[in-house]
């Protein structure tokens, strides 16, 4: 798990399409 | 090269060409090796490009060409470097790297500016123990403070640049502030000062480009205002 990379990408990618904001 | 050649490198006094073809080579690899590689070049790693990225900010007006160059390139390689949890943690817990991210929003340098700016909203978000979008809300008003601005004037003018990427990425960075503040008179807060400020003349041209990404944020912000309405 520790090796785990991407994890910018994931963020990245998350705020672009919006999915980030999406209410919990 | 190993992790350990880019270290020296980094502590030669080279000038900026040089310079810019080492960060180039050096962001290649921060993105290829496996993340042990990134391991190893570590803290030191990172307090060097810090270093290195603080001197060419101070250096100010009588930046050349390459020195912008390496700036932009220092900011995509910390994006590198933060693409896993070890360098993600390296750059939390150094001292200033949200800081010098904060002074890479330049909106005379779009393209890096850009970078800084999603870079610092991917960190607003980031689920993490401490509340990292107020430390990054921190950074962005003493930044402000010391040249005596507006907090959020660079974002506005980013806005107001013709550059439609870094539009969008200024929208990311304001739904990223406003979606993380927990209080609702917080988000209602910073909405209004960006609005006062002039986002909302900004928001009545931006809505006419026709964009998906802009669209995509445009539609986070309007949402986020109703919801917060409805709650007051």
């Amino acid at each position: 798990e520790d090796d785990e990379t991407g994890i910018m990408d994931g963020l990245l990618e998350a705020l672009q399409s919006g999915a980030a904001f999406r209410r919990k | 090269k190993s992790a350990m050649m880019y270290i020296q490198e980094l502590k030669m006094d080279y000038k900026d060409t040089q310079m810019l073809s080492c960060l180039e080579s050096l962001r290649v690899s921060l993105n290829n090796n496996p993340v042990s590689w990134v391991q190893n070049f570590g803290a030191e790693g990172l307090a060097l490009l810090l270093n290195l990225l603080r001197k060419l900010q101070d250096e100010k007006e009588d930046n050349s060409m390459n020195g912008v160059k390496c700036q932009h390139e220092i900011i995509r390689c910390l994006k590198a470097f933060m693409n896993n949890k070890h360098g993600l943690k390296s750059m939390l817990d150094s001292e200033e790297g949200i800081t010098l991210l904060v002074k890479a929003i330049n909106p005379k340098v779009p393209h890096m500016m850009v970078d800084a700016v999603k870079l610092l909203s991917a960190l607003c978000i980031l689920e993490h123990s401490e509340n990292l979008h107020e430390r990054v809300l921190e950074a962005i008003t003493e930044e402000a403070e010391k040249r005596e601005i507006e907090r959020f004037q660079p974002l506005l003018t980013g806005m107001n640049v013709q550059n439609i990427a870094l539009k969008g990425g200024c929208m990311q960075l304001i739904n990223a502030l406003i979606s993380r503040g927990e209080e609702l008179e917080f988000r209602i807060h910073i909405r209004s000062e960006l609005l006062r400020l002039g986002l909302r003349d900004l928001l009545k041209e931006v809505r006419m480009i026709e964009n998906e990404e802009l669209r995509v944020q445009l539609i986070v912000f309007d949402e986020q205002a109703e919801d917060d309405s409805e709650d007051l």
